[in-house]
């Protein structure tokens, strides 16, 4: 009967959050006030990064002042770009220099890799529809964009992400209490050929791997596949600020030096937790991924921000 | 739960391991310094040059940057009504110039885009620049939106708009041509 | 407008506009 009790409360917790989600627009998630910080594009990719790193952020939005238009968003696969980009071409360093934010289309044709969708949406328009175009974009976050009245021309007004849709749902659902069947029943761990390298492993092959396997971070695990550490795509941003990406012999363990000291850690958590526990951490920290170990601390698959927005948008 | 923080990933102990191992390249590399430099803002731009001569220096760059102004009054030469054709690259200037502005309106060539609603886009932004005192020597030069206009002379008519609507301005003309003017003083003083 | 202080030649100005209920201060940065 407890069981059953478990079964029934989760999907009727979950139905209940989709219909808050349905409820709420992403306007509703905006602070009262908040700050904005857009970059020209006309700007260059290496002042860009002092921006983000001077402001804490990981990605902004871009603005054409040529055509006056939203000119997608700046993340951190933009830098990977360049960073492998310079691999390629190591004697282009001068070009890489003097790159500006609207030539990071060249370098994605240069390197072949897909440019990242920039679905947008009304900010007016429900907070579930905006999660489902979320989901759909690789970029896990999404632009809201408004047109001014007078002009139609496009308005920025801010940009969505997983953890700020998670948190708001963490901060306000008080169903997420109920979610407490155990997350290795409910399907949803990344575990099948999970990506991992080790300590030594050079950092450029870790960079490769992120581009290539398409995930913002990868685990390093130790000769016995015990989870050590884990190099996240926003730790290129502090390899290019040393300016110590043309030495790409580094080891991603040596490049893991770079890390502030106000990283917060990598969160663990087993098959055993549950998503009311998970919810509840996503509320009160800063994390945007879990990764999954056995009680000795080997390393099982990962739990990611998308995997939780799926299951509550979608899961059955 | 079973939840936690795994100590190795912690930066300090990280580093610690690393450099314990006696690798040469560790020993090199400092962690990044996340410094929170709060930026400082001021309203508009500070100036500690003579009044008349600051003056002089904004309508210098309003002409190179082809605007054009309105004839200040006797009892207020400290404000300048500036209005700017802005026209975004799209239509038919692509190196983002100002487009000159003959003084009789009916010179400009109205390149207005039309809106669905065939209301023309009005293309002419107002902007207020005023200079202030702040104390003996020390002066501020203040920038204000100021509305927009058709070059065509049609009135923009906020029509049936309900009061939420009309919050929805888009700052990004305005800034980007301050950040053009500001640059025509950095550059020519 | 606000404006902070030209740091890397690159110029920040900012401008806080409500949108309709809110208050978003829009920060751009562009090259000098």
């Amino acid at each position: 009967d407890a069981g059953e009790n478990v079964l029934l409360e989760q999907r009727l917790a979950v139905e209940s959050i989709r219909t808050f989600l349905n409820s709420k627009t992403s306007y509703d998630v905006l602070p009262v006030s908040y700050r904005l910080i857009v970059l020209d594009t006309s700007l260059l990719v290496k002042k860009s990064l002092n921006v983000l790193l001077q402001n804490n952020i990981v990605s902004a939005p871009l603005w054409d002042s040529q055509t006056s238009r939203f000119a997608g968003l700046l993340t951190s696969s933009d830098f990977i770009n360049v960073i492998q980009y310079y691999f390629s071409n190591p004697d282009k360093f001068e070009l890489v220099d003097k790159l500006q934010l609207d030539g990071l289309k060249d370098i994605e044709r240069a390197i072949g890799v897909d440019p990242l969708d920039t679905a947008s949406i009304h900010p007016s328009r429900p907070l579930y529809e905006a999660c489902i175009k979320m989901m759909e974009s690789r970029s896990g976050r999404i632009p809201l964009i408004d047109k001014d009245e007078e002009t139609r021309r496009e308005i920025v007004v801010s940009v969505l992400t997983q953890y700020r849709i998670l948190k708001f749902v963490a901060l306000n659902c008080r169903e997420t209490r109920f979610l407490k069947r155990p997350i290795g029943d409910l399907n949803i761990i990344s575990d099948q050929n999970l990506k991992s390298c080790n300590m030594t492993t050079p950092v450029i092959d870790v960079i490769q791997l992120l581009t290539h396997a398409g995930v913002s971070s990868v685990p390093i695990v130790d000769e016995n596949g015990f989870l050590v550490n884990v190099y996240e795509a926003v730790d290129v941003l502090g390899l290019i600020k040393g300016g110590i990406y043309n030495d790409l012999s580094l080891t991603v363990g040596e490049a893991l030096m770079r890390r502030s000291d106000d990283f917060e850690g990598v969160y663990t958590c087993t098959r055993n937790d549950k998503l009311s526990t998970i919810m509840d951490n996503i509320r009160k920290s800063r994390v945007h991924r879990f990764f999954v170990v056995d009680e000795a601390g080997r390393l099982m698959g990962v739990l990611t921000l998308s995997d939780i927005l799926k299951y509550i948008l979608l899961g059955t | 739960s079973t939840i936690s923080i795994l100590p190795t990933s912690l930066p300090q102990i990280h580093r610690a391991n690393m450099l314990a191992q006696g690798l040469p390249a560790a020993s090199k590399i400092s962690p990044l310094v996340n410094k929170k430099s709060k930026t400082k803002w001021h309203f508009g731009i500070r100036s500690r040059s003579y009044p008349l001569d600051v003056m002089g220096e904004i309508y210098i760059a309003l002409k190179n940057l082809g605007a054009e102004w309105a004839r200040p009054s006797e009892e207020d030469l400290w404000t300048i009504r500036v209005r700017w054709k802005y026209d975004n690259g799209s239509i038919n200037n692509n190196n983002g110039n100002m487009t000159m502005i003959s003084n009789n309106s009916n010179n400009i060539n109205s390149t207005n885009t039309m809106t669905s609603s065939n209301d023309a886009i009005p293309d002419l932004m107002k902007m207020v620049i005023q200079l202030f005192q702040i104390e003996t020597n020390n002066y501020l030069v203040d920038f204000k939106f100021d509305g927009w206009e058709n070059s065509n002379g049609q009135v923009v008519t906020n029509s049936n708009i309900s009061e939420d609507e009309m919050s929805t301005f888009s700052a990004y003309p305005f800034l980007h041509l301050t950040t053009r003017l500001i640059m025509e003083l950095a550059v020519n003083s | 407008l606000a404006t902070s202080s030209i740091k890397h030649n690159t110029l920040c100005v900012a401008s806080i506009v409500r949108y309709k209920r809110k208050y978003v201060t829009q920060i751009l940065y562009a090259p000098l």
